[in-house]
């Protein structure tokens, strides 16, 4: 059987000409880097489950994608990660949502899966699990930047304070 | 949002997605990553599969259960129910996309909004990686 991996790092309204070369370049280096690091568990006959989660704590680790640090940022102004993994070989799957000082949220849902008789736990008891079982935490201000906190003051400004509706921010 | 799926050699399948959420959400609003059956799903008789975009829309749709759903009883491969379930989920005003693997070949994606970060490799492929939806 041969291995295969695809990667995401969000959709949304990028076009041509929208993103700068900057934001461009950086896009694709850091999807290059994840597909490496997926890659590379594939090519010594690694699980697709270390695979996948390789590839997503990059993307969670690069501030230029919504998740983990460069997250956006709630109405209140605090960053909540939610993350999934699922195995395909026995339906087992972990879930996490709101949390707040777990670094890589990709591994927290991997340890509900793996060490919980659950499959999704969410907010502070989320947070609590992870770090019981010695997944690595972080400081909120690890998740925080300046963009996304531009982001943010940009839409609220604006009259109708809507969230993110037309998905413009990531 | 960012996800991966993947298919080892051994043939086992997993997805993953890891999200911020929406820019100014509120009052503990959470979308279809963590849903398992909704953003994040992986089934090894049928695809693994991660979504990103409007989680509203593809909670209701129940869309990576519902790929490999077609995959598995209708024989669907997973390129032609990806697209179908974009499809739907433009139907219905919802914006956004998904990538897949299934049992064989590589891996791939579907979307309705002008662009989506993605990329993909294959022991028997060349690396990609895209942004906007024309490349």
């Amino acid at each position: 059987m041969s291995w295969a991996l695809a990667i995401h790092g969000g959709s949304g309204s990028m076009r041509r000409g929208h993103l700068s070369q900057a934001d461009d370049e950086a896009g694709r280096a850091g999807l290059a880097a994840a597909l490496e690091a997926g890659a590379a568990v594939l090519r010594r006959g690694g699980s697709a489950l270390d695979a996948a989660q390789a590839a997503v704590e990059v993307l969670e680790d690069d501030p230029h994608f919504n998740a983990g640090r460069g997250s956006v940022f709630t109405a209140e102004g605090r960053i909540e990660c939610d993350a999934a993994i699922m195995a395909g070989s026995d339906l087992a799957a972990g879930a996490v949502a709101g949390l707040r000082t777990t670094r890589h949220p990709v591994a927290a849902a991997r340890a509900v899966m793996e060490r919980s008789p659950h499959v999704f736990l969410a907010g502070a008891g989320a947070d609590a699990f992870a770090h019981a079982h010695d997944i690595e935490a972080a400081d909120p201000a690890w998740f925080e930047t300046a963009e996304r906190r531009r982001q943010l003051d940009e839409i609220l400004a604006r009259p109708d304070g809507r969230f993110d509706s037309d998905m413009k921010y990531g | 949002t960012v996800g991966a799926v993947a298919r080892d050699m051994a043939g086992r399948m997993a997805a993953a997605t890891s999200t911020g959420g929406l820019t100014g959400k509120k009052w503990g609003r959470v979308g279809d990553s963590p849903l398992i059956g909704a953003g994040t799903y992986a089934d090894d008789r049928a695809a693994a599969v991660s979504c990103t975009g409007a989680g509203e829309y593809f909670i209701r749709l129940g869309i990576a259960h519902e790929l490999c759903a077609r995959v598995r009883l209708a024989g669907d491969l997973p390129s032609a129910a990806g697209e179908a379930m974009i499809g739907e989920l433009g139907t219905m005003g919802g914006k956004g996309g998904l990538i897949h693997v299934g049992r064989d070949g590589p891996g791939g994606w579907a979307f309705n909004t002008p662009g989506m970060y993605r990329a993909r490799a294959a022991a028997d492929a060349a690396p990609e990686i895209a942004i906007y939806g024309d490349e």
